[in-house]
């Protein structure tokens, strides 16, 4: 059964969500939007892309694909 | 497509390789940036010419972490390349990450294969969903001898660039759906308390506890297997994982080919006249495995490693009026036979069918 990823974990999750689906934090206020989408939104649209059980939470599933190796273009938006 | 539908305003590029890795020789390199450019070159009316000095329009390089374009690299793994869309000055042009080991087979990461992809962004594609096509955000090896450019990413680049000046114009695979109604399957077997469906350069990954079935490219697990497998079956006791394509069976461990192998499939006792295993199960209980060739079924003793005696026998005298077996697998101690669009589950305690159902029953259709 899944298990809650541990804190590590979502550091990974955010700089994977950071360079891939623009999830804008502390680290980048030039960046800032009037309206900053969560680490859950970004979540739903990265299992949304990958055909994943959209639920906007860390499993381990989400976690195997983020660990996978890829190209470093952003999935959606923000590609220039 | 990406956002703004970048597209170069000419259809002769050029391009330049400014530096070389050491992983490759340079031949190598270069050999598999002329094939990348060909993979997209073949399916629009797109030109590539490469030149060795001055300003190209797609500039292709090895870089190491911060590399100065805001993008850094952060070492082996994770982010493998990159490429800015069409444009003057950087755009167009490709990063590799120095860190990485570039090869031209299946060891690490394949050269051609990262290059074709980010060639995609070159030209104007952005990241597909579909996991079978070039253009799917995440690195699988796939057999680069034999490339064809997959559907989605012909369909996305002559969205930009038209079609081909070819008179017959190119086609290439397309990743077949989950839940289509006549998808039928090479091979099932189970894995560590999975479910794998083989159909084509695809296999579906199923855990009976969790509702979604994952599909990915044969050769994301087993870079060494070809497309097309035949008949697979797990040897739990030993646990390995078999593979047969045609007169060969491969045995691996994990995702590694155990030495030896592939073998021929005439040293597990068939006959020369058998040329290929249409399906195969292995029985947990009484560690015999069932290979059901055309009309036929054969029985191995795994302990023993030779055919049990009184073998083939028909299908029809056992397993009733099937016909041929294209796929079988043991599960919860029934036997599902595939043939075509539709599966029976068989009780071999009562030797009877329980039911028929479809082919694709384990998806959640």
């Amino acid at each position: 059964a899944p298990v809650a990823p541990e804190v590590d974990t979502m550091m990974l999750a955010k700089g994977y969500l950071r360079n891939f689906y623009s999830l804008e934090t502390e680290l980048r206020p030039s960046f800032r939007r009037k309206i900053t989408d969560s680490v859950s939104e970004k979540l739903r649209k990265m299992q949304s892309f990958f055909g994943l059980k959209v639920t906007g939470k860390l499993n381990n599933e989400t976690v195997e694909m983020m660990k996978q190796p890829r190209c470093g273009v952003p999935d959606i938006g923000e590609y220039v | 497509l990406i956002d703004g539908n970048p597209k170069w305003p000419r259809n002769d590029l050029t391009y330049r390789i400014i530096n070389y890795t050491p992983d490759m020789r340079p031949a190598d390199v270069d050999e598999a940036i002329k094939q990348a450019f060909e993979v997209w070159s073949n399916v629009v009316p797109l030109t590539f010419r490469r030149i060795e000095d001055g300003a190209a329009d797609i500039m292709m390089s090895f870089q190491y972490r911060d590399h100065g374009d805001g993008y850094p690299f952060y070492g082996p793994h994770g982010t493998l390349a990159h490429a800015f869309q069409p444009g003057p000055r950087i755009g167009g042009d490709v990063h590799f990450d120095e860190e990485e080991t570039w090869t031209k087979n299946s060891r690490g990461y394949n050269l051609f294969i990262v290059a074709a992809h980010e060639l995609g962004h070159s030209l104007g594609l952005a990241h597909s969903p579909d996991p079978g096509s070039l253009m799917y955000p995440n690195y699988a090896y796939r057999d680069t001898k034999d490339f064809h450019l997959p559907q989605d990413d012909i369909n996305g680049i002559q969205a930009i660039y038209g079609q081909s000046l070819q008179p017959v114009q190119p086609t290439g695979p397309s990743t077949p759906g989950t839940c289509d109604p006549n998808l039928s399957f090479d091979a099932v077997a189970t894995l560590r308390g999975e479910m794998l469906f083989f159909k084509g350069r695809y296999l579906w990954r199923k855990h009976p506890q969790i509702r979604e079935t994952e599909i990915n490219l044969i050769s994301q697990f087993w870079p060494a297997l070809p497309a097309g497998i035949q008949a697979a079956y797990e040897n739990v006791e030993k646990d390995q994982f078999v593979l047969f394509k045609e007169d060969k069976y491969w045995v691996f461990k994990e995702s590694n080919v155990v030495h030896g192998y592939p073998k021929r499939i005439h040293q597990l006792g068939f006959p020369k006249n058998v040329k290929r295993i249409n399906a195969a199960f292995s029985d947990k209980n009484t560690g015999k495995t069932y290979f059901f060739v055309a009309n036929k079924y054969w029985r191995y003793d795994e302990n023993r490693q030779s055919m049990d005696e009184g073998y083939p026998r028909n299908i029809i005298s056992v397993f009733g009026k099937i016909g041929k077996v294209d796929a079988a697998f043991q599960h919860d101690g029934y036997i599902y036979l595939f043939h075509g669009r539709k599966q029976t589950q068989f009780d071999p305690n009562t030797k009877q069918v329980v039911r028929v159902l479809k082919s694709t029953s384990w998806f959640s259709c």
